[in-house]
């Protein structure tokens, strides 16, 4: 039941978007946070054959079954983080990035990420100043149990509360700053470790750019979960 | 690795150059058809990549690590310098023979600030933005011989900005103009990068497929009584880009890694 085939025709030089049935599992293995469980990842292939060539592409990922929720939560007026319905006391490390001159590496990633998960931490906060992570950084969060709060490129100090105030309507081009959102978001959304998009950091993101962001991170009505135990909180 | 697209192949390590874009005298057209730089003209220099401008000079010792003591403050600012100081040419070749009804695609994954493109000859304008991936169908322009040349001028942030004496978070602000990192005008606990992280931040790769290729595709879980009953919904963008209608057959397979390398099916 974990193998899906659909035939289908793509016009001439074109563009389509295709979702498949959705494929069911009983008890899957869930992805939890590190010290809350086991990572469990599952590798999805999707591949495309064409008539008369044979195989055209195909793409894999590493996937992990989890629900992930958070609210502000009006008795401490803290951010209350759930994963699979279970509260999750958020032990946190911030994250500006690697290397000051971008000397990235799978190898440095991933010995700094089990150096925050044998720290018996559970999350790590990219700070709006530093970079949208790279997808080994991501891997190796899936493969630790490390959640991931990812911030947008918006700082308090750069961005109209800094002395002296500068920038109060955030970047020169807006346009650009949201195709540059949306494409990082589908580079990193599949990753389970993803927890949260954040606008940026101590400051809200200029009006429009901030109410293009909540639309696009809405969560699609199909996806849309509702267990009798726990409400989905949206 | 986390995410594979097949027949990605990625172009790092050793095989790249990088010189000073004042230093060169050839245009990117000159430099991808009639005059190759070789590793050992001056001004080339082995150059990394993925890695910024700062990280070649680093390497190869043109500048102190600014790392360690008070060497940052032997590299000459951007402000003070200006931006064609730092607006670097990247070099490399390649090898792709290409059958038919194949196409070819070279993927940056992160450029800071803007680049032109040069692939035999051929240019390509790469826009602004340090958060965006950049993907150029280059099937027509690839050397039937298979061996090309890629040149990439790459141009820091528009609005480097200036660093007051005093410092401070984020310097005089202007990086904020553009969408790239801001760090790098120095915080509290961190000096100013003097590049501004400019360069080939991140990965860079030419990736063949056949006349359909997958994008993007986009994967989501939902559950139902308790966890227990979970389904997975598979969506991805298709592009096909035949002078014909493809008859395809589109599959998702979903495997439970068990152990490295041990798959449950």
């Amino acid at each position: 039941e974990h193998l899906q085939t659909r035939n289908l025709s793509i016009p001439a030089k074109s563009r389509v978007q295709y979702t498949f049935p959705e494929l069911f599992f009983y008890k899957p293995n869930l992805w939890w946070p590190n010290g809350m469980g086991k990572q469990s990842l599952y590798n999805v292939v999707i591949s495309i054959d064409v008539k008369e060539f044979g195989e055209s592409d195909s793409w894999s990922h590493l996937f992990g079954f989890r629900k992930i929720e958070s609210h502000i939560d009006d008795a401490t007026g803290g951010r209350l983080f759930k994963v699979n319905g279970e509260p999750v006391f958020i032990r946190g490390g911030n994250w500006i990035l690697s290397d000051g001159l971008l000397r990235l590496s799978k190898k440095r990633y991933n010995t700094d990420i089990k150096f925050h998960a044998d720290m018996n931490f559970n999350m790590i906060r990219c700070w709006g100043g530093g970079l949208a992570e790279r997808p080994e950084f991501y891997h190796y969060c899936d493969y630790y149990g490390i959640l991931v709060w990812q911030e947008f490129w918006i700082t308090g100090d750069v961005d109209g509360r800094g002395v002296p105030i500068s920038n109060p309507k955030g970047p020169l081009d807006h346009d650009l700053f949201l195709f540059c959102a949306r494409d990082t978001v589908k580079l990193l959304r599949n990753h389970p470790s993803l927890a949260l998009w954040v606008g940026g950091n101590e400051q809200t993101p200029p009006d429009d750019i901030n109410a293009a962001l909540k639309i696009d991170l809405r969560l699609h009505p199909d996806f849309e979960s509702v267990d009798e135990n726990t409400k989905s909180m949206g | 690795m986390a995410e594979e697209h097949h027949r990605k192949t990625t172009l790092d390590g050793g095989s790249w150059l990088a010189a000073r874009s004042t230093e060169v005298k050839f245009t990117g057209t000159q430099l991808t058809t009639t005059h190759p730089p070789t590793s050992s003209t001056s001004p080339w220099i082995q150059a990394v990549v993925p890695g910024t401008v700062l990280a070649t000079l680093v390497k190869n010792k043109v500048v102190p690590d600014p790392f360690y003591g008070l060497q940052n403050e032997a590299i000459i600012d951007i402000a003070d310098s200006g931006r064609e100081f730092y607006t670097f040419w990247f070099f490399t070749t390649f090898h792709c023979n290409l059958s038919t009804n194949q196409y070819c695609d070279l993927n940056f994954r992160g450029i800071n600030y803007s680049a032109d493109v040069y692939l035999n000859g051929h240019k390509t304008v790469l826009p602004k933005g340090m958060f965006r991936r950049h993907s150029i169908d280059v099937t027509d322009i690839l050397h039937p011989d298979g061996n090309n040349l890629l040149a990439v001028l790459v141009h820091p942030p528009d609005h480097p900005g200036t660093i007051p004496p005093e410092g401070g978070q984020g310097g005089d602000h202007e990086i904020g103009k553009d969408v790239t990192t801001q760090y790098v005008e120095g915080w509290d606990w961190m000096t100013p990068i003097r590049d501004r992280n400019t360069g080939i931040w991140d990965e860079v790769s030419i990736s063949v497929t056949g006349p359909v290729k997958i994008i993007d595709p986009h994967l989501v879980s939902s559950f139902f009584d308790n966890y227990e009953r979970a389904y997975l919904h598979t969506t991805t963008e298709l592009e096909n880009r035949s002078s014909w209608t493809a008859e395809c057959s589109l599959t998702v397979q979903v495997t439970m890694e068990l152990e490295d390398s041990i798959c449950l099916v």
